[in-house]
């Protein structure tokens, strides 16, 4: 349905978004590596079955998100790592790996690998977004690019919700996956400040500035 | 099942 395919399109976005921000402005300063480091966690952990997809659609996706994801990384850890400020970029991910590793071990749908990694993968994505954040409120403010970057990555998420109440109504099953739907709510209301601030300020033409 | 469905999305 529209919503899942603009979702999907939208993380695509955001991604080409930070590349080019990183090329244009040969710099990755006001970009959390720690985040990035946590969503090649996510790809990783939710794409194990990359080799059984099925769907071309999923296949070319997973694919482009683990290689550009791997990219990100060697771009900010070797490329343009003067730019790097690790000072900035202190948010303590241990609370974050536990988190989803608790709930993941928790209330998996089964006990099995692919199942508790998967939802690892699901828990740790929607609190991945937190170093970079708070990094931004450390900051104060951002460039256009990286909140433009940062408002694309989670326009995916919320765009999925409604994805989901579509699939609800138009699936003759109505299944509800709790662990992605009660996560994916959890990660968009995480994101609801910084949208609030996105809309009012960079879509007016404004510098992303903290108030 | 309910893993089924949002096992093939992303």
């Amino acid at each position: 349905n529209i919503f899942r395919v603009l979702g999907d399109f939208s993380h695509l976005a955001s991604i080409f978004i930070l590349l080019h921000k990183i090329q244009q402005l040969k710099s990755c300063s006001g970009i959390s590596f720690k985040s990035q480091v946590l969503y090649m966690l996510v790809y990783i952990t939710r794409y194990l079955d990359l080799p059984w997809t099925s769907s071309p659609y999923n296949f070319i996706f997973k694919v482009l998100f683990i290689s550009s994801e791997l990219y990100i990384i060697y771009l900010m850890a070797r490329a343009y790592k003067p730019t790097n400020d690790p000072n900035l970029d202190t948010f303590h991910v241990e609370f974050l790996l536990g988190f989803a590793g608790l709930l993941a071990l928790l209330f998996p749908y089964k006990y099995t690998i692919l199942e508790v990694f998967w939802a690892f993968s699901i828990w740790l994505e929607s609190v991945a977004i937190l170093p970079q954040l708070f990094m931004l409120q450390r900051t104060g403010e951002a460039e256009a690019m990286t909140a433009h970057y940062i408002a694309a990555l989670g326009m995916y998420r919320a765009l999925y919700i409604p994805n989901w109440i579509y699939r609800y109504f138009s699936e003759p099953t109505h299944k509800v996956d709790t662990i992605a739907v009660t996560a994916g709510i959890l990660q968009t209301i995480l994101y609801s400040d910084f949208f609030w601030i996105y809309y009012t300020k960079v879509m007016r033409g404004e510098k992303f500035k903290l108030p | 099942e309910a893993t089924e469905a949002v096992k093939d999305e992303l």
